[in-house]
């Protein structure tokens, strides 16, 4: 159900900049991340095998994270406004370096890649939340887009406690940066819960 | 329980 929402939010976000021809409320250094974090994650493509559908999964996400890019910068650019896209994504990279650096399971560059990913990936909407909060206000079609990324991740941890107990496997790292994701979305859920889907418009309180 | 990176979940 997790990855389902995953991909889903990728095709609502695509379903928005189609028929609206705009990238109008995304934030492109949100999405810049997210191919930072796809590009680094799944770089085991090349050694490690889980199945078809795995692989099928690692593919679609990092074609569809470049293929957004794309959109932004070229085919769309001019809908795309980097004035109010001012996040400073330094202060996401570095601490997730570091992060990466103190928490992995081995010592190695593959691993501390994919702890950084993890953590990078927990923090990534952060520039798409500020600018939410800077315009106040968002297309309705937009705020379904953060919701189901935002509910991919929460819905790992149902999965996280099962296999705790069915197969004694705990991912600390991936559990403690999946809480702080979910986390992060508290307050737009909160809003998007009471506001987006009773028919109103997602407009933040002034 | 085992302490370990869930590498086939995405």
């Amino acid at each position: 159900a997790g990855d389902i929402s995953h991909l889903a939010s990728i095709v609502i976000l695509l379903h928005k900049i189609y028929t609206s021809h705009s990238c109008r409320g995304i934030s492109f250094k949100t999405q810049a991340l997210y191919v930072l974090v796809f590009l680094t994650r799944y770089l085991d493509l090349f050694w490690h095998w889980v199945s078809l559908y795995n692989t099928a999964m690692k593919v679609f996400f990092i074609a569809s994270s470049v293929y957004v890019l794309y959109l932004m910068k070229y085919k769309y650019r001019p809908t795309h406004d980097p004035s109010i896209d001012t996040f400073k994504v330094e202060y996401l990279l570095g601490p997730c370096l570091i992060l990466g650096l103190i928490f992995n399971y081995e010592f190695k560059f593959t691993e501390i890649l994919w702890s950084f990913s993890i953590w990078l990936e927990a923090v990534a909407i952060l520039p798409q939340l500020f600018m939410l909060q800077r315009t106040g206000e968002a297309e309705a079609i937009t705020t379904h887009y953060l919701a189901a990324l935002g509910a991919y991740r929460a819905l790992y941890i149902p999965n996280w406690i099962w296999r705790y107990f069915g197969d004694n496997v705990v991912d600390p790292i991936a559990v403690v940066a999946g809480l702080v994701q979910t986390g992060l979305y508290l307050d737009f859920f909160y809003v998007y819960f009471t506001k987006v889907l009773q028919g109103q418009k997602f407009e933040l309180p002034a | 329980n085992e302490h370990t990176s869930t590498k086939d979940e995405l």
